[in-house]
């Protein structure tokens, strides 16, 4: 049977003169890994979400991207997470947002998706629902990376005042 | 943020997407989560779809949904069906004209539509980009950054990651 599958570890500005042979090599073997995960699934006749769960949750772990450990810091110094999921076969659905300490926030998307009669849950509440689901957590420093932390020095550092920070996106 | 996109040996699609949103995000603010219909989005009768970028332009535009939509109006466009209903055989019964192998919408177009709904984020001066695979198989990316950190794999012995 044909498969196919296609993954992601954000966009944004990236200036070849800011990337080193070394980091960009860093990066790519990361993709290639998690690619290789959702492969696997595939080529093993495996199911899309399953491949989709299996990339998401490498991705997580790897500090480089934004997402779990590695996720970029609030202005408050800590990490709110958000995640979704989807099935096309029946158009169920799963996501979670602004939830801290859940290892795997796609994990519990997908909990939401199949264990809960809804579609999002938010903060404590979707906190409370991990609790119960068994979902893994990890302390708020398990998420720290000093590369995001310098990231929102730097962005407090050039912004007079959080108005400044949040009037662009309203 | 970073998500994944699948079609399986089922003829099955998945899509999911997971993030840390933006750096100094306050007061509960969740526009840069993966809402479904903007950030993630699958149906077996066009496409999966996750992105990555500015969340809250990917809301307003319902980046996603959007892609699906236009890749499944495309396909019925394609074959002259938009103005029909749906075709029936001789005892009357709907065919399943989605899923019949008959019905393939090219890469090339499907590329086509999903760089529009890009460009609509653009307009609006948002920035980012997607990971799609469509019903028939292709694996495709549109973004409107000067970088995107990627990947995808086929069947037939596609494999590459990017970032430029």
């Amino acid at each position: 049977g044909r498969w196919s599958i296609a993954i992601h570890g954000g966009a944004g500005t990236l200036d070849r003169a800011d990337m080193t042979p070394e980091r960009d090599a860093a990066y790519r073997a990361s993709l290639q890994a998690a690619l290789d995960a959702g492969k696997a699934v595939l080529a093993g006749g495996g199911s899309a979400l399953d491949a989709v769960e299996a990339v998401v949750t490498r991705l997580e772990d790897d500090e480089k991207f934004n997402a779990g450990r590695g996720a970029v810091f609030t202005w408050d110094g800590t990490h709110e997470l958000d995640a979704a999921i989807m099935d096309g076969r029946d158009r169920a659905a799963g996501a979670i947002a602004g939830v801290t300490g859940v290892r795997h926030p796609i994990m519990l998307a997908r909990k939401v998706m199949i264990d809960s009669p809804h579609v999002m849950l938010a903060g404590e509440g979707a906190e409370e629902f991990a609790h119960e689901q068994g979902v893994e957590f990890m302390p708020p420093e398990w998420f720290d990376t000093d590369a995001r932390r310098e990231a929102l020095e730097r962005m407090k550092a050039e912004k007079l005042s959080a108005l400044d920070v949040d009037i662009k996106f309203g | 943020t970073v998500g994944a996109v699948a079609l399986d040996t089922h003829g099955n699609l998945a899509a999911g997407t997971s993030t840390g949103g933006m750096t100094g995000k306050r007061w509960g603010r969740i526009g840069d989560a993966p809402v479904i219909g903007a950030g993630t989005y699958a149906d077996n009768d066009s496409c999966a779809v996750s992105g990555t970028g500015w969340g809250e332009y990917f809301i307003r535009v319902g980046v996603a949904h959007e892609i699906c939509t236009r890749l499944r109006y495309r396909l019925l466009a394609e074959r002259d069906l938009l103005q029909a209903t749906v075709p029936t055989d001789a005892d009357g019964v709907p065919v399943d004209y989605i899923h019949s192998a008959e019905f393939v919408l090219d890469a090339d177009k499907a590329q086509e539509e999903i760089d529009a709904v890009m460009g609509d984020v653009a307009r609006l001066g948002g920035d980012g980009g997607v990971i799609v695979v469509t019903r028939d198989g292709f694996p495709l990316f549109s973004f409107n950054t000067t970088g995107m950190y990627r990947g995808r794999a086929t069947s037939e012995g596609l494999d590459q990651v990017a970032i430029y």
